[in-house]
């Protein structure tokens, strides 16, 4: 069965494109076969992983309007196991061309349902799991990634202001549950750009295990600049610098990810 | 005179807030008359100004919604010459209220023009700076303060993902003044979060001005700790600790833009 995961959080450079990519290369490192669908109108999540946006020729634009299927727009990236659906700028204008659809909510929920049919036809890859990379908001594009998800993994920036937005993602969330996807839950929450120089980033980590517990993961990404470095040459971290303290903890992170899988 | 600047970047976590609040800080410390409209949902220019949320009874949402002016929602911080008029949660409706509005990209434009005449008739406090925090998004609320501003003022982390954002939010810029705003200008672009130890903030500030000249800042805000650890006291950098490198750089920055406005 496929596990579909949104990396959500509305609070802004946080950490959620480079942890869908990182996570999904990690998880594909070690046999996964994983998806990671881009539907951030940036379009981060694909430049990252090497898809220059002129060579985006179908995208998760066109799977929500449903005009392609996962399938016709699922592209290779150069990390075996490793597909992704680009976005596309288009993706701006979802919010006002869906105002008047009765279903806007669940346009990839209904999307990925066909996919799981042309896969059980042999017409389309099955994926261990699907990765969402959603833009900072809680739009109706975040919303179809929550609705059609089986979890939320949220990334979260060890400063102040990431806090505040915590309490407005939970009851989103919960929202969502309680509405549009009953069987949603969070999967964990990562904190990202973990400083240990710095009062901060520890005050931050600690209050957040304090209210949220064992739903906060272990693993801790720390602040490291070859993971910002590694985008700019279309790579995921992993791939530019295997070493490094970041992508260490991204394959850390991968382990822990799949422990919670097996133990749900 | 009143000069209306928006400060917006759709990148997430780029410091438009940190820059909104730092900003208009040090244009208030230096006589100016100042108001920061926050209009991003998560409310974060509000708490980093010390206006918790339950103190919040009207809100930038009254304003866009037609149910309040601004100098009834407007209230003064612990800063002289610096008020606030702070955002509510309920701003991530806006989108979805207006869908139909046929004036949905003017309702900050009216309720700024209404406050020129209540201030001509003694009615409102004359401000000589408005400063508009916007959300991390292109939608109906940063148009509303791209068409009420005269200028936009855009942060612009030194990141390789910042860069790719910004030709999106030029044509963007273009767009509105195209059709929506006509007058509207870029007042500037300022790098934030320049880190001197590592070399990809050099290469994004050298791609930057390479692309923009002039009309980048000469000021750079470095990346400093006490900046982040200012909000949580519910202060400006300014006030939190106003020999910090990072209040330093924007008070560079507010004598730029005050030289900038003043050669226009
Ligand atoms: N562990 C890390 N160490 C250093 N830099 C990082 C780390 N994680 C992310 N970054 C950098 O921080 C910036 C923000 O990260 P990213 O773009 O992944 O966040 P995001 O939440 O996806 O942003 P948005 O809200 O715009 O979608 C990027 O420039 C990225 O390269
Ligand atoms: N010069 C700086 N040095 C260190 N930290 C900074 C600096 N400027 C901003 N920050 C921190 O970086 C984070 C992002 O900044 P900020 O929230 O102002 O960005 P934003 O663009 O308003 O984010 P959003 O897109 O979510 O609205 C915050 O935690 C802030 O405290
Ligand atoms: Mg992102
Ligand atoms: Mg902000």
């Amino acid at each position: 069965k496929t596990r579909v995961i949104a990396v959500a959080n509305q609070k802004g450079g946080v950490g959620k494109t480079t942890t869908a990519i990182n996570l999904a290369t990690a998880l594909a490192a070690v046999g996964e076969s994983v998806l990671i669908l881009d539907i951030d109108a940036q379009g981060n999540a694909s430049t990252g992983l090497g898809v220059a946006a002129s060579s985006r020729k179908l995208t998760s634009y066109d799977v929500i309007m449903d005009e392609a299927s996962l399938a016709e727009a699922a592209i290779a990236t150069r990390i075996p196991n490793l597909s992704v659906i680009p976005a596309s700028v288009d993706l701006a204008g979802v919010e006002t061309e869906l105002a008047q659809a009765v279903n806007r909510a669940f346009r990839l929920r209904d999307a990925l349902a066909r996919h799981r049919v042309d896969v059980s036809r042999g017409d389309a890859t099955h994926y261990d799991f699907i990765l969402i990379d959603c833009p900072p908001s809680l739009n109706v594009v975040t919303i179809n990634a929550m609705t059609a998800a089986d979890a939320v993994l949220v990334p979260l920036q060890c400063e102040f202001f990431a806090l505040e937005g915590l309490t407005q993602l939970m009851r989103t969330v919960d929202l969502v549950k309680g509405s549009l996807n009953p069987a949603l839950e969070i999967q964990g929450i990562v904190l990202t750009m973990y400083d240990q120089r710095n009062n901060l980033s520890d005050q931050v980590a600690m209050d957040v295990r304090t209210h949220l517990g064992d739903k906060v993961y272990a693993t801790v990404i720390p602040r490291n600049v070859r993971v910002s470095e590694a985008p700019s040459f279309g790579k995921p971290a992993l791939l530019y610098d295997h070493k490094c303290s970041g992508s260490q903890a991204y394959m850390r992170l991968a382990s822990e990810v799949l422990q919670r899988e097996r133990t749900r």
